[in-house]
Order: structure tokens, then sequence, then C-alpha cells
């Protein structure tokens, strides 16, 4: 483990006194394999072991600490501020229907998540959420949202065979004003960051529908290519947050740092599970201990 | 990014730089970028574009395996268990494969095994209507998938047709229950046919970082992968996970996914995919 490691660097340290540049040099380099390994990007690993080095150098190590528990204490504390200290709520607030749409890569979860993220509405902050199926490419999508609407209750908004994603997001919006729907959950078609074609479907859709949150839904196990992905999405539809799906497996989840460090937009939620219950609130200092593993 | 400059530290720092953001994680880029400075060292390599050359030939030694060739001919049915965590596009994989027999002038009977996930046998039927498979065997939701793969090759066998693919829900490589249920599932067709599943494929997404190695290892230790499909290729990502893979586990890459269309699936082609890599 990290900690072992840097034990073993530390060892070496004669008596006490301050961390200066030779020591911290070693316990640098393991952080950066511990990070590189949980993958974290390879830039961001670079920048944020800078900030590590600025904070522990000339530090005099504390009575209660061991060096090694000294640059661990740093390392740790970094990565929570760098996550986004304090759990950020989802964004409610106007005029009724709130729309929420949900953008990301192929397979991330975003189906299933919308589903999850309708529970969470209807029973834990009351809710009468909408579901909105805007996929008219993948097969079987719309049938895919309907199945899990019905499992939890949710109505979905059922579009015609020629409606396209904007046009359903528009009708699903006019009935939800008449049938008294608070929020709508828009699923939206996967699709990769550098199709224009698709990416400005979703612009066209943010302009006219005016989502209060648009988040990115991204895989927890997703590897450098991460910061590509939430950096282009960040730029081309301003996200207001991001929920990391997956996170139940052994992925050790850097890409929860590259997205944070890219985007500077708050993880909000955590998929921990194919279940329909399967989502929590993202809790940051929970993510730094297992990105440092 | 590094031609033109004589091999120094910076040299091999930027390349490691660009195996590490290619995926291709700590481990094999450690292996590989010892095995340059051992060259570099003994004066076999004078500049960068030799550099270039002999990562590439190093890359190759890690990505060809011996195995035994993807022929589907060696049994009637051949059938294909297609298997993987959540979301890496199995499901999309199985229609390509279907649609690429059919070509091939071989007949497919698909399985819809997935009896879990919302809608996985609607989508699966449509993948197969696209392909012209000769039919989709399927039951309830909910059912026993080692029910739908038992019923697909008896059917296959009945009918003499040429190949059997099986879809199964995605599931993390952590859950023992159900990892169990892949293992039941591959018995069952065992019972039915001796010797099948004749092909195992993992399915992996080129956007996974490191987790893609455990996920080799657990569902290759559970049973016994025969190839690997690697999909989404045709974003950014590099897929470089699959080069430690290759050389630990001495699996072979069977096919790529390069988009979403039923003609997206190429044969992997070990120089083109080390050629991509820079
Ligand atoms: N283990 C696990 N699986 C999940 C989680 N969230 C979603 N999934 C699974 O991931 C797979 C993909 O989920 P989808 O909801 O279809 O993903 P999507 O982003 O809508 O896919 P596209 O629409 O094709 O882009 C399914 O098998 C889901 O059950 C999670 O938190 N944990
Ligand atoms: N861009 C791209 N998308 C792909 C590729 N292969 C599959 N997809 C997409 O990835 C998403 C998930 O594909 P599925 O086939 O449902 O994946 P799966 O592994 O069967 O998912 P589960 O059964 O839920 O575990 C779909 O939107 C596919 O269109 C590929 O090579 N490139
Ligand atoms: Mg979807
Ligand atoms: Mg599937």
């Amino acid at each position: 483990s990290l900690s072992e490691k840097l034990n073993n660097i530390f060892r070496k340290l004669k008596g006490r006194g301050k961390l200066n540049e030779e020591n911290i040099k070693d316990a640098l380099k393991e952080i950066k394999f511990a990070l590189l390994e949980a993958d974290v990007n390879y830039k961001v690993v670079k920048d944020f072991l800078e900030s590590v080095r600025e904070k522990a150098l000339g530090q005099e190590v504390m009575r209660s600490l061991t060096p090694a528990q000294q640059v661990i204490k740093i390392v740790h504390e970094e990565m929570v501020a760098l996550m986004g200290g304090k759990c950020s709520e989802i964004n409610l607030k106007g005029p009724i229907p709130v729309p929420i749409m949900l953008v990301g890569l192929q397979g991330s979860g975003k189906t299933t998540t919308c589903a999850k993220l309708a529970r969470f509405l209807k029973n834990k902050k009351h809710r009468k959420p909408y579901l909105v199926p805007a996929d008219i490419y993948r097969p079987a999508a719309i049938d895919q949202l309907k199945k899990l609407g019905d499992q939890i209750g949710v109505d979905v908004y059922l579009p015609t065979p020629n409606e396209d994603p904007l046009e359903i997001c528009e009708n699903a919006m006019k009935k939800a004003k008449m049938n008294g729907y608070d929020t709508l959950v828009i699923d939206t078609a996967g699709r990769l960051h550098i199709n224009e074609k698709m990416m400005n479907e979703l612009e066209i859709i943010k302009q006219r529908v005016r989502p209060r949150e648009i988040l990115l839904v991204a895989d927890a196990m997703t590897g450098q290519d991460a910061v590509n992905i939430a950096k282009t999405f960040n730029e081309k539809l301003d996200i207001d947050g991001v929920i990391l799906t997956k996170t139940e497996g052994d992925a050790r989840g850097g890409a929860a740092l590259s997205i944070k460090a890219v985007t500077k937009k708050p993880i909000k939620f955590i998929g921990v599970g194919e279940k329909i219950d399967a989502l929590e609130l993202f809790h940051p200092e929970r993510m730094a201990s297992r990105i440092l593993g | 990014l590094i031609t033109g400059k004589k091999i120094d530290d910076e040299v091999l720092e930027r390349l490691e730089e660009i195996l590490i953001m290619a995926d291709v994680g700590v481990k094999a880029t450690d292996e590989l970028i010892r095995q340059l400075s051992k060259m570099v060292g003994k004066n076999e390599i004078k500049d960068s574009e030799q550099l270039k050359e002999c990562l590439k030939q190093e890359v190759l030694k890690f990505l060809k395996v011996e195995a035994p060739p993807f022929d589907t001919s060696k049994a009637r049915p051949f059938v294909i268990m297609v298997v993987g965590v959540n979301g890496t596009g199995k499901t999309t994989a199985i229609g390509k494969m279907a649609k690429w027999f059919k070509d091939q002038g071989k007949q497919s009977i698909l399985a819809a095994a997935d009896t879990f996930r919302a809608a996985a046998i609607e989508q699966l039927e449509i993948w197969g209507k696209r392909a012209g498979v000769v039919d989709v065997i399927k039951s309830q939701p909910g059912a026993d998938p080692s029910a739908v793969a038992f019923d697909a090759v008896s059917t296959a066998k009945a009918r003499g047709i040429d190949i059997v693919i099986i879809d199964t829900a995605g599931r993390l490589h952590t859950k023992v229950n159900l990892m169990e249920e892949l293992k039941k599932t591959k018995r069952v067709i065992g019972k039915v046919m001796p010797g099948a599943p004749h092909e195992i494929l993992l399915v992996l997404d080129a956007t996974t970082g490191q987790n893609a190695i455990a996920q080799t290892k657990m569902f290759n230790e559970a049973l016994g992968v025969t190839g690997l499909i690697l999909t989404k290729l045709d974003g950014t990502a590099k897929g470089g996970i699959v080069i430690g893979i290759c050389h630990e586990f001495n699996i072979p890459i069977r096919f790529l996914g390069v988009g979403e269309k039923i003609t997206d699936l190429r044969l992997f082609d070990a120089e083109e995919f080390a050629e991509a890599l820079f």
C-alpha cells in the first residue's frame, strides 16, 4: 500500500526535523505511481504532486506523526480539497417543470441513472418527476427507460416514431406543464465528445430547453481519456455536475480526480450498483482514500 | 513529439508520458522504457526515429500472442459466449459479428441470455434482425440465463446452424454470485455440446483504465477467456491497456469495435494498432 511504501522511504530519515527536498523527492515518486495506477490523468498527477511538494516542503514534522504519516496527511487533504470539500446538492430551483439533462459517452450508465435519479427525486425529495427518453438511436433505448419507469412508478413520456430528440424534449416539457410534473429527467443518447453533429444536438437542446442541471455521467473505471471527455463536454455545455457510475467495483476511480481537476464542477452522485435504488451522494473523503489505495 | 531530438532522459520521459496517456499502465510502460534504455545504453539506438521504431517493435512483441486462430468452421454449431462488465459494448458487438458471419455465408442464432437488464432482449432482437440471423432464442425477463443458452445451443444443433452467439448480462468481475452464474452458463452449454463454448470473448471498452487488467484476470480465472474484443476505438482513447493484458494473459485480440453501426467491426491488426499509439 502507499502508506507502507512511504514508511519505507522515511524510515531512513534520521531523527525528526523538517521535510526537505531530498526526502520528499522519493515520496513524490511513490505517490506518482500510486495515482497513475489509480488512473489519475498524467498531467493532473504532475500538477497535484507540485501542490503537495509546495505544501510539504519546509513543514515541521509534527510530534504526533511520522514523516510518512505527515506526507500522507498532506496528500489526503490536498485531494479532498480538490474533489470539492463538501457534498454538492442537486439544483431544483426555479419555475416548474425543472429540466435535468444527463449526458455522456456510450455505455456510461445514463439511462439507468436517469431512472435512479427519478426514484431519488420521488422518494427522497417528494417531487413528481417525468422521465424523457430522448435517445432515438440506440435499439430499444426508449423501451429501456419505459421499463425502468414502470419499475419505480414514474411516468415516462412516449415519443411518436418521427420525433427527433429536440422535439421529444419540447413536447415532453409541454406535457409536463399540462399534467403537473415538477421535474423532467432527460435521457440522451451516448455520444463521442469528438462527434460535432451529436455535440451540437446537445447544445441546441440546451438552448431551447434550458436545463437547470446538465450532468455528465462518467464511468468510474475510465482511464486517461477522462480528461478529454470531461473537458469537451464542459466546454460545449458548461455542465453543472458529474455523476460517477459503477463505483461499487474495484476500480480505484482516479477518473474522479481528473474530471474534477479539469472541469472544476462538483461530483454530485455515485452509482453503486445495477439496481434502481443504487444511487448515493458523493463523499470526497471516501473517494480520496480509495484513489490513494 | 519526440522526433529530431537526441536520446536523453527528457526524451525518455516524454515517451513515458505518451505511453501512460495511452493507458499502457505503469508496469508495462516501465518494462518498455527499461528495454529501450538498455538499447540506448548499448548504443543500439542513435536517434529518436530509431527509438520510435524500436518502441513499436517492443509493443508488437507484447501484442503478439501464440493462440489458435479464430476459426468458426471447427465445430457446428460453433458456440461463442460474450462476456464483460456493464456497458462495454457486448450486445452491439454480437450484432456486428452476426453480420460479419452472414457476409461469410454462415448462419447464426443469437441467445438473449441477458435476462436481467431492462429491454436487453428487445435490443438484441433488433440487432438480430439487422444482421439477418436465423433466430433470436429468448425467454422471459428474469428467467435463468443458462436455460436460454441451453435452448439456443440445442436449437442450433437440431437445425444445423453454423454459429451460436450468446449474449450475457454485463457484470462487475468483483461480484462473486454473478461470476458463478456465468460459470454455470458455461457448464450448461458444455452439457448440450461437449467442447462448447468454443470461444469465450471478453469485451473491453477502450476508454477503460487499469481496471481492465483486473477484469481480464477475474473473467479468465472464472471461465478461461479465449479472445478479446476492444470496443469504442473510434473515440480518443488509445486502448493501450491491451498491451499489458496480451503480454500477461496471453489472450489474443479477435476484433475491434470502431463505431455504432453494424459494419463497425474490424479484425485486429497489431501493426496498425502499434502505429496508432503515437
Ligand atoms: N455495476 C453497475 N452497473 C451500472 C451502474 N450504472 C449503470 N450500470 C449498468 O451499466 C450498463 C449501461 O447502462 P445504461 O444505462 O444502458 O448506459 P447508457 O449510458 O444509457 O448507455 P448508452 O445509452 O448506450 O450510451 C447497464 O448494464 C447498467 O445496468 C452502476 O452504478 N453499477
Ligand atoms: N462509439 C462506439 N460506441 C459503441 C461501440 N460499441 C458499442 N458502442 C455503444 O456502446 C453502448 C453500449 O453498448 P451495448 O452493446 O449495449 O453494451 P453492453 O456491454 O451489451 O451493455 P450491458 O449489456 O448493459 O452490459 C451503445 O450505445 C453502443 O452503441 C463502438 O465500437 N464505438
Ligand atoms: Mg442509454
Ligand atoms: Mg448488453
